[in-house]
């Protein structure tokens, strides 16, 4: 019955449960794939949406069928108690319904990802399950959505557009963040000279995202479990990460409740002793006295080589060089960054504050809404009546922003998902 | 199953009878047409189950008479019924043959081929490639729109307003030149 809920027009109706459940079913497994790979395909389709939407996907191999949402399976000619039937090899591939099931003809020569010739499962499973979801056919270059299969390039992702069409759907990824920092660090270009790169990973309890600010997106694959990629911080995410990085110092620390890290980029791992002999972790009052724990965020500001510490509606600011709170400390967060709208201000509680080296500025974000701190030169200069650190609405004219209109497509996956 | 004498399956032979009809000439086209709405629209979501098998529940697999279906492998093109199937194929009336027309040009259309309202190659090539089955111009019962598969029936807009930002820090004075690493899934 649930086929015929609701108007079925494409790209205007969808799902209105954020977590579905998806099965290929036991009698239509195909014939030409090990069943492993084919769920372990069908779970990386499921998987590309979600990283590019607000919906989490689920295999359940166990609930009653009436209880799943989509059921995969192949057949050929006429297959799974549809009325369609596949035309045998050639043409059509697939067919799928809305809010509905997803057929594959096993006449065709479905093939793993980036396996050469045959048809790649990986796109045809993503085009379908874009239907299942509510998207049409679009005819676009790029476009997973295009109704003819094109042979399969390496590296196959979901596109700007079709991320929008799914999010004109289902709406945008929101979320809070527990920090968000540039990874900066020193590497040797091809003609032998140091040069500084760095990274922007944005990240929420125990998975972590890189995003690609040159392309408006995060990595395609992520996000990935923080242990994957940082060895050895706590595996249920941190409350800041801070790095240090001036004359004498270069060091990455990550926070956790009373402890911090220090994080070894060569050995991509965190110390368990530091060149001072310090052992890790550490408690935090000991390696930065006058700094209360836990600690909501920090950011460290290589404009005046302090460390800003936030914890509820203060903020406590550290010098490094003099290893001690800078005098006058701490202070209400209000006071040290005003609002530049009266009113508009996230208060305390701030969940993340980011120095951004792609916009040379400094961001505080609390829920899903971010305020940009009024930078030292260009916009003092452009409006000397600004207060100094004061905190900048959207371009003044409206409220903060949310954090999904700067930084796209930052979105979760299942956890069960996070393997693929 | 399929045979093949390769330890890769390159030369896995499939049976001719599981192979796709060709579209070949202009009754092919046409069903090809037809199938996929662009003759008129397809009612596509209730064309998903044979209503013998009722919602389809892996319990209540259709019984063993079904399967016979499967050996079948007919690739007949007719998905559809379409209720103005006449039999005087061989003079077809100048309304057919113009709904003809003006369907082969809007796939040629929305298939970014040229326009020529002709069945010539190149829309032929078009419409013997591996596709999707769902059709490309549906109805929806509750209003009877037909709904065009472009992004317009979604409403979306070009992201056009997005700035490209670069890794480079805008600060003239800053030591960064970002470079992100190489990003693979």
């Amino acid at each position: 019955q649930k086929r015929h809920v609701g108007r079925r027009s494409w790209g205007n109706m969808a799902f209105s449960k954020m977590v579905l459940k998806w099965r290929l079913i036991g009698e239509g497994y195909s014939s030409q794939l090990t069943i492993q790979d084919q769920r372990h395909i069908i779970s990386l389709a499921f998987r590309m949406w979600s990283e590019v939407s607000p919906l989490d996907f689920v295999e359940d191999t166990f609930s009653p069928l009436e209880f799943v949402d989509i059921k995969l399976g192949f057949g050929t000619g006429r297959h799974l108690g549809c009325n369609q039937k596949f035309d045998g090899t050639g043409q059509e591939f697939a067919h799928a319904w809305f809010l509905g099931d997803v057929h594959f003809d096993d006449d065709e020569h479905f093939t793993a990802p980036n396996t050469g010739s045959g048809i790649s499962l990986l796109k045809v499973a993503v085009h379908e399950i874009g239907h299942v979801l509510g998207l049409p056919h679009i005819y676009r270059t790029g476009s997973i959505m295009q109704p003819s299969y094109l042979p399969q390039e390496s590296g196959f992702e979901i596109n700007w557009m079709d991320r929008k069409a799914i999010q004109h759907l289902y709406g945008d990824c929101k979320g809070q963040f527990n920090t968000v920092f540039d990874w900066i660090r020193k590497e040797r270009s091809q003609y032998g000279e140091v040069v500084i790169r760095f990274n922007t990973y944005f990240m929420r309890d125990g998975w972590y995202w890189l995003y690609e600010n040159r392309t408006n997106r995060t990595r395609y694959g992520d996000p990935v479990a923080l242990q994957v990629g940082w060895h050895g911080i706590p595996t249920d995410g941190v409350d800041a990460c801070v790095h240090v990085w001036n004359r004498n110092t270069d060091a990455v620390y990550f926070f956790k409740g009373t402890q911090y890290w220090r994080y070894d980029d060569d050995n991509d791992q965190v110390l368990t002793v530091d060149p001072e002999g310090h052992l890790y972790p550490r408690l935090i009052s000991e390696g930065f006295p006058g700094v209360p724990s836990p600690i909501d965020t920090a950011f460290y500001d290589r404009r005046d080589y302090h460390i800003y510490f936030f914890k509820g509606t203060y903020v406590y600011v550290f010098d490094v060089a003099a290893n001690s709170l800078a005098p006058g400390f701490p202070r209400k967060i209000t006071a040290v960054f005003p609002a530049v709208t009266s009113g508009d201000h996230p208060g305390g509680n701030i969940d993340a504050a980011y120095f951004s080296y792609t916009h040379n500025a400094v961001f505080l974000f609390k829920d899903t809404q971010f305020w940009r701190v009024v930078g030292r030169s260009r916009d003092r200069w452009r409006r000397p009546s600004l207060p100094r650190n004061g905190l900048l609405p959207r371009n003044g004219l409206l409220p903060h922003r949310k954090v999904e209109e700067q930084w796209f497509d930052i979105c979760n996956v299942h956890s069960s998902a996070l393997k693929v | 199953e399929k045979l093949f004498h390769s330890r890769d399956h390159s030369d896995l032979q499939i049976p001719s009878s599981h192979q796709a009809e060709l579209i070949t000439d202009k009754d092919t086209a046409e069903l090809f047409l037809s199938r996929y709405g662009f003759i008129r629209p397809v009612n596509w979501e209730e064309l998903q189950f044979d209503e013998s098998t009722g919602i389809f529940n892996d319990e209540d697999f259709p019984g063993e008479e079904d399967l016979s279906g499967i050996q079948e492998g007919d690739s007949s093109l007719s998905r559809v019924d379409t209720d103005d199937d006449d039999d005087d194929e061989d003079s077809p009336n100048p309304t057919e043959s113009q709904a003809f027309i003006s369907a082969l040009r809007e796939f040629q259309k929305v298939s970014g081929l040229s326009v020529t309202g002709l069945f010539d190659d190149a829309t032929k090539a078009a419409m013997n490639k591996p596709r999707c089955g769902v059709p490309d111009k549906e109805t929806d019962d509750a209003t009877d729109e037909v709904h065009n598969s472009t992004s317009s029936a979604l409403g979306i807009n070009t992201a056009t307003s997005l700035t490209n930002n670069t890794d480079t820090s805008e600060d003239s004075n800053s030591t960064f030149s970002g470079v992100l690493n190489g990003s693979r899934r």
